[in-house]
């Protein structure tokens, strides 16, 4: 028997950063259920504070950033989120016991330099790849 | 600093690192930022005495890797290219050398290398002298070579390897730069031993000048404008670091 059409819940369309605009300007960005969405946030790592000033030239600390933030269904492409994560996320919806969701991780990383007296007050500069999170995503 | 920091998963009380654990934390910082850790500088500590030379050409260099040398048009040198690790050396000893009967002159700087990471690949190695207009040649032309001092003998004149040659007028004034990567092959060789650099300066009919004539300073120059080496080294794979 023909039963009643179920009126379906209007699509949900999560308001998600676009991945290439710095977060930080969203910061009350919610995902559907109020929680944090998976993104970059600030965290400045000050040399000045380690008390490193006396010996390390240039510069005074640098902004290392870090992520965070749920990678719950549905992984918009704004999340960065890679194909694995948005099966691992329909898969943990299934047996939320037996696999977790995605993680919110780093998927772009730059370098960050240091210039230092050694010490026999010679100068050095050190390059270090993979100090700085560009952009978020979930994993 | 920053956004709202990390929310402490539930029952899990903050507490403030004690000192000792505080200087843990930053040891840990340091060891993945590859810094060695606070020198005990030997001078009083040298941020506090007037610019040298070779800090301010490391912090043009600085700022070029760092990406923020956009304003002087690029890196103020094109070894930096492929390099992560850039070492500039100070510490010298000068000699000026002049053989009187045949009257040959030469400037000798000897470097330490024991900081030298070893094993680490040097991509370039130059070595910068100031040079000031000369009032002794005028309009002469100038022929500038740089050799390796590869072993000294007691009976004759020391093995030499030849480096670099430049020529310039002897009027001309700024940093000469000389190539002295190929004498970087020894140093894996001899990591432990002095490298000698000696500097020549002749005229265009083969005449030995004295390089302080020819405009030339060494160490008695002001600090911002006394000799110094840089070191390109390309560093390989961070060894992976061991849990701590």
């Amino acid at each position: 028997a023909a039963r009643p059409l179920k009126r379906r819940p209007p699509k949900k369309t999560n308001e998600l950063p676009h991945p290439h605009k710095l977060p930080g300007i969203f910061d009350d960005v919610h995902g559907s259920d109020g929680q944090h969405v998976c993104r970059r946030h600030k965290l400045y790592v000050s040399f000045q504070d380690l008390g490193w000033l006396d010996w390390v030239i240039a510069p005074q600390g640098y902004s290392a950033y870090y992520c965070d933030g749920e990678c719950s269904f549905p992984l918009d492409s704004c999340m960065n989120a890679t194909n694995h994560a948005i099966l691992q996320s329909l898969v943990h919806l299934m047996k939320p016991d037996a696999v977790p969701k995605a993680c919110c991780a780093p998927t772009k990383l730059s370098a960050t330099s240091v210039l230092y007296y050694d010490s026999s007050n010679n100068v050095i500069l050190r390059k270090h790849r993979n100090m700085v999170v560009r952009a978020c995503g979930c994993h | 600093g920053g956004g709202p920091g990390p929310r402490p998963p539930r029952g899990c009380l903050q507490r403030r690192l004690g000192p000792r654990e505080r200087r843990d934390m930053q040891r840990e910082i340091l060891a993945v930022l590859g810094l060695p850790g606070r020198p005990r500088p030997r001078a009083p500590p040298a941020a506090a005495r007037l610019p040298a030379s070779a800090p301010l050409f490391m912090l043009d260099l600085y700022h070029a890797m760092a990406g923020d040398g956009d304003e002087d048009g690029g890196p103020p040198t094109r070894s930096l290219g492929r390099a992560d690790l850039v070492m500039s050396f100070v510490n010298m000893v000068e000699h000026n050398q002049a053989l009187g009967h045949q009257e040959l002159h030469w400037k000798e700087f000897r470097f330490d290398l024991t900081q030298i990471p070893v094993g680490e690949e040097v991509t370039a190695a130059e070595f910068r002298i100031y040079k000031l207009p000369s009032t002794h040649l005028l309009n002469r032309t100038l022929h500038i070579s740089m050799f390796e001092v590869v072993r000294e003998q007691s009976n004759r004149e020391s093995d030499l390897f030849f480096l670099d040659l430049q020529t310039l007028r002897a009027e001309d004034e700024g940093w000469l730069v000389l190539d002295v990567t190929a004498a970087s092959d020894h140093w894996s060789l001899n990591p432990n031993k002095d490298l000698g650099l000696r500097l020549y300066v002749e005229t265009e009919d083969g005449r030995s000048v004295d390089p302080g004539l020819a405009g030339l300073l060494g160490r008695q120059a002001p600090r911002s404008k006394q000799p110094f080496m840089v070191t390109f080294f390309r560093v390989g794979p961070s060894p992976v670091r061991a849990p701590r």
